[in-house]
């Protein structure tokens, strides 16, 4: 479903361009529980921002099912995410004005979704992320733990074709982590989500299809 | 060090408030590295903000030293976190227009250390969290991970009498997250600087001197 060929990127850095993926080469077949591991600053983020078509490569290829995605117009490419991406962000990304509610609605409401089954399915999902009684918080009054779970919540609620999950389970205690492992794990059984991760979370690796270790932007 | 009595905190939620600490009592001697280990959503954020004096309870006394914290006018307060406390944010809260070396250079120009000194703490610091080579990075251009290891470095480089560390490995991989707890635990024994963590970590939870357990806003 993910295609990677010798894929590169470097950023602009003072006078000099620092090259954080160094020719990545991966294909991710669908139905896949795939983990990136590596070191802190290894090029996971870089990676998982460049498959979910948040970021554009300096050289290489990436075919999503069979499109090139960097041949893609930019209107195809939100189509393409819209459709079929769950993106969980390292660092969360809610939007501040919503509630917890209202920000896992959101991607059911790019996609149509009529308004009565759009609450249903908000709040199924926030009830298995164990948020139930926090549907009316707003990012700054949640934990953080919270506000990553609700940031999770939003990238399965569609379930997408494919989800690309950064770090999600990092400010998670032991027992929430394993439920949230458990909820993605039954998407990708029963509904054939595919999940590509950016983890330190060996439990994840655990339940991983396999595990790709990436270091200096290179796939070890 | 830290004496927290029959401690409350409530937030304004809508026409309730919600009780996030429910009568905590906590006593830290000198020179202890606490672990508040507990569920996503239980209380060790709020509490971490107030022994820090970032926030302020609802009820209850908290003592840094043998002073009473609630009592002190918000000069003197703000002194004592300057000279005596190190915090590291769960979100790392760095200032976004200053580079990783400005970021902890920040609190030795706060406590008036000269600029060849500061100069050298700060690169010795920033070595020992492994970031040497990204000093001149802003946070925009930092990994998750480093942008947590500048928030510890800014933490530690002013060696303070009390850090407050609210999940400091989070987004790390194993060996660097075990680096960073060699690094505090240094301190520790050498200087005598006092660490009261927020984790999940179970690497910290096994080096601490003692774990408490916080369930619901309250010690279990
Ligand atoms: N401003 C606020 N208004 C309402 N409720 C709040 C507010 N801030 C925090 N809370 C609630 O207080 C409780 C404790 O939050 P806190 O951030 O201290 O938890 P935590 O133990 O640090 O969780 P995590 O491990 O997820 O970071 C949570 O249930 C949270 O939803
Ligand atoms: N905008 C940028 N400019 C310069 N360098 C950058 C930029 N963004 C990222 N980098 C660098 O690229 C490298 C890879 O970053 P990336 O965020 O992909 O790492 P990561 O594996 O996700 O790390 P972590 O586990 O800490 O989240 C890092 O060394 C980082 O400093
Ligand atoms: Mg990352
Ligand atoms: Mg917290």
């Amino acid at each position: 479903v993910v295609t990677v060929s010798d894929l590169k990127k470097s950023y602009p850095l003072g006078e000099v361009n620092f090259q954080a993926l160094n020719g990545i080469d991966l294909e991710v077949a669908a139905g896949e529980f795939l983990a990136l591991a590596g070191p802190s600053g290894s090029g996971k983020t870089t990676l998982l921002n460049i498959i979910g078509c948040l970021d554009s490569p300096t050289e290489g290829e990436i075919l999503l099912g069979k499109e090139p995605v960097n041949r893609l117009n930019p209107d195809k490419l939100a189509d393409i995410r819209k459709a079929k991406l769950g993106f969980v962000f390292q660092s969360y990304n809610l939007i501040p004005v919503l509630t917890a509610f209202e920000n896992v609605e959101y991607p059911l409401i790019l996609n149509k979704v009529n308004p009565v089954e759009r609450r249903e399915r908000v709040q199924q999902i926030l009830k298995e992320v164990g948020l139930a009684d926090k549907m009316n918080n707003f990012p700054n009054q949640l934990s953080g733990g919270q506000q990553q779970r609700v940031s999770i919540a939003r990238a399965l609620v569609n379930q997408p074709m494919l989800v690309l999950a950064d770090e999600p389970t990092a400010n998670l205690d032991s027992h929430t982590g394993q439920e949230i492992i458990s909820l993605m794990q039954q998407l990708n059984r029963e509904k054939g989500v595919t999940f590509i991760f950016a983890t330190h979370d060996q439990r994840i690796m655990d339940h991983a299809s396999r595990v790709v270790q990436i270091r200096d932007g290179q796939i070890a």
